[in-house]
């Protein structure tokens, strides 16, 4: 099950 | 955070400044798309909302209100402020072409079904043919100024040093987005023959200018 992770790029 | 990704976001905020300077030291907006630019405004609008949800960095922070703010003042310089000089008879590409699409393919294509998530996924496939308006007027009008075109330039170096991070962060860390991956490359490859021209053009001192 896909988590969304935090976006650290811009 | 790597090398490539460093020069890259650099590369993407000199592309931001060298607009604003243009602009401002110019007291003029011609040649410029406003339209491009109202996309890139409502690309980092449409992206940067988890400043209100997630902290990352200090330099994530920093860099997403710069870019936020920049592309306002960029959208309200060419709008409001410079609208005289702004040259909206050869700005003529319909927006809603892309912004439709894009939209539609947000909602149906995304890592997660939650209104930032399907946002972030707007923006992303947004930027990725923000810049069409913006080679649209210099295809129509057949040339571009030689800053123009160094703005072009650093925008499309941006692009492709993240192509260049994605690379290595899928080898060294294990890291990949496809929905980013996908959407860089295909924005990527909207600067090709932009890259061409100038190399071929630009840095030999001339004009950017298309053949006839």
């Amino acid at each position: 099950d896909e988590e969304t992770q935090a976006k650290d790029e811009l | 955070m790597n090398v490539f990704r460093l020069i890259g976001d650099l590369s993407h905020l000199l592309a931001i400044l060298i607009l604003l300077w243009k602009i401002w030291k110019t007291r003029s907006c011609s040649g410029i798309s406003g339209k491009s630019q109202f996309l890139f405004a409502l690309v980092f609008t449409t992206r940067y909302l988890d400043l209100f949800t997630n902290f990352i960095s200090p330099y994530n922070t920093f860099m997403k209100i710069v870019y936020i703010v920049c592309s306002c003042v960029t959208v309200y310089f060419i709008y409001v402020k410079f609208k005289a000089t702004y040259d909206s008879n050869h700005d003529t590409f319909r927006v809603e072409f892309l912004v439709v699409p894009v939209g539609g393919l947000a909602f149906l294509v995304n890592h997660d079904f939650t209104p930032l998530e399907i946002l972030w996924t707007f923006s992303i496939y947004l930027e990725s043919v923000a810049i069409l308006p913006q080679l649209f007027m210099i295809s129509k009008t057949g040339e571009a100024e030689t800053i123009t075109s160094h703005y072009l330039f650093a925008l499309g170096a941006y692009r492709a040093l993240y192509i260049v991070n994605w690379v290595y962060r899928y080898y060294f860390e294990g890291f990949f987005d496809l929905i980013a991956i996908v959407a860089g490359c295909v924005q990527t490859i909207l600067y090709c023959d932009f890259f061409y021209l100038y190399i071929t053009k630009v840095l030999q001192g001339k004009k950017l200018s298309l053949p006839a």
